[in-house]
């Protein structure tokens, strides 16, 4: 259960 | 010109086969500096980055920055072929469209090179910030290898928690719930068997069992594994790669429910 968070929540694309 | 002579060349074979199933096609970026790669998953929801520094290398020339694009399961499959104790050198020219690998046993009676086509990649570097976490966890990778494969079997998500008892990984699914706790062990005779915590504070967040299974490919790299954590961060899970560099492993974290 529960969703899933994606990189680009965190990290900054370049 | 680029021509990299690694002589551990079991390393780089090792390399690969814990890259390949995660990531499909990668750019490996070559620097004066070292040889490198970043690259997601195509959920982006996990990242890989490689470091091998150019001061492990026998002997390192690279004339000016090149990237590489390859697929890594077809450079597994080349780098197969390299027995374990073999010599493996990386070479290639500034505008060529191939990478060659050859491998050289450790008595020079047998000698082979292997071309590949190269491929472009269009791929998204991430700025990764430095973080501080709140909890660094050194344990055998053996050992948390074993853990991601047994709490696969029972459910889908990992919860690592830590405090100062020790470390813990909780998982539930259908047919139950199981609990494994580390506790900090130094294990001053055996160093690769320790257990080390650090924790400025105590956290706990749930991961995908199915990544942390994929990162644990790269267990025969290194004893140890280093896992560190903040609360809705990406966890880092790390092996050494000798003295040469590391492969990080990056995972966001699951949505609370």
């Amino acid at each position: 259960g529960g969703g899933q968070y994606s990189l680009g929540k965190f990290f900054l694309f370049g | 010109m680029l021509e990299l002579r690694l002589v551990q060349g079991g390393l780089l074979k090792k390399v690969l086969e814990s890259l390949k199933d995660l990531v499909n096609d990668a750019n490996f970026d070559c620097s004066a500096s070292g040889f490198s790669l970043q690259a997601m998953d195509s959920s982006h929801v996990a990242l890989v980055a490689l470091l091998l520094r150019s001061e492990g290398f026998e002997h390192y020339r690279c004339d000016r920055n090149l990237s590489l694009g390859m697929n890594l399961n077809n450079m597994a499959k080349m780098l197969k072929c390299a027995a374990n104790d073999d010599i493996v050198t990386i070479k290639a020219d500034d505008a060529s469209d191939s990478v060659t690998f050859m491998f050289e046993s450790p008595n020079q009676d047998k000698i082979a090179d292997f071309e590949m086509k190269l491929m472009d990649i269009d791929s998204e570097h991430l700025g990764i910030p430095e973080a501080e976490f709140q909890a660094i966890v050194r344990m055998p990778s053996a050992e948390f290898a074993r853990i991601c494969k047994d709490l696969s079997t029972i459910g889908d998500t990992v919860v690592i928690s830590v405090t100062k008892e020790g470390v813990k990984f909780s998982t539930r699914g259908d047919i139950g719930t199981a609990n494994i706790v580390c506790r900090q062990n130094p294990s001053i005779d055996k160093p690769e068997e320790a257990t080390i915590i650090e924790m400025e504070e105590p956290v706990s967040l749930t991961f995908a069992l199915r990544y942390m299974n994929s990162f644990t490919k790269a267990t025969p790299l290194a004893n140890q594994v280093t896992i560190s954590l903040s609360a809705d961060l990406p966890v880092v899970v790390e092996y050494r790669v000798a003295e040469m560099g590391y492969i990080r492993f990056y995972l966001a974290p699951k949505i609370e429910e």
